[in-house]
């Protein structure tokens, strides 16, 4: 899986 | 965390904050649109639903809780607070939610990374996004007169877009596989929509006048 995927921004 | 990300989180609470203001202290809501204001409570709470199953940070989960109560609040205020609803342009913020909201739902179900639930309800956010300040932008062209506060709220929020643009270059040549077509191009729709905001807010600020759309 993709790890930068991750929904980090608002 | 870039300095871009930042920058840009910081100018989108310094917008929030500056329209808390007018609303609060001053008492009006003059020249702001409601509906702008409502599809950006629906944008929240839409993107926002991983709030309790999802962790990056305690910073993260403290803005999207602050983005979602001002939100909230600024709609109270104009619906709700006598004065400040007073104050309201009833009349000119006629532009339509379902106008808006429809093709973005459509949108969201035809193109998105995931059919999931959230995915769907993420990407829906995205697309809204972009377009949630149309109403906004339609209700100053109408208006007019603009006071400072409410030119300054919309200069922050393009500002803020323009920041975060920066933000995905800058991350798209510092870590890798960071790609994400839907976010970059509909955040880019959104930034494209101020630049005529932008050129008139400039040309304002350069000649010292007071800001005026033209008709």
């Amino acid at each position: 899986p993709n790890k930068s995927y991750e929904k980090d921004e608002l | 965390m870039n300095i871009f990300r930042l920058a840009g989180d910081m100018t989108h609470l310094a917008s929030v904050l500056v329209l808390l203001l007018k609303i609060h202290t001053i008492k009006s809501c003059a020249g702001v649109s409601l509906k702008t204001q409502e599809l950006y409570v629906i944008v929240f709470a839409t993107r926002y639903l991983d709030i309790f199953t999802s962790f990056v940070s305690i910073y993260n989960s403290l803005m999207k809780l602050i983005f979602l109560g001002s939100s909230f609040s600024i709609v109270w205020y104009m619906r709700y607070h006598k004065a400040v609803h007073r104050t309201y342009d009833r009349e000119q913020d006629t532009f339509r939610h379902w106008f808006l909201m429809l093709p973005c739902i459509l949108l969201a179900l035809l193109i998105h990374e995931k059919f999931t639930f959230f995915e769907v309800m993420w990407t829906f956010s995205l697309y809204l996004e972009a377009v949630a300040i149309l109403p906004q932008l339609v209700l100053l062209q109408r208006t007019r007169n603009i006071d400072n506060l409410t030119g300054q709220y919309i200069f922050l929020l393009g500002g803020y877009r323009g920041f975060y643009i920066l933000n995905w270059i800058y991350r798209y040549f510092t870590e890798p596989h960071y790609v994400h077509w839907i976010t970059w191009i509909s955040g880019l729709v959104q930034t494209l929509l101020y630049a005529d905001f932008f050129y008139y807010y400039f040309l304002s600020w350069k000649n010292n006048k007071k800001l005026q759309l033209p008709a």
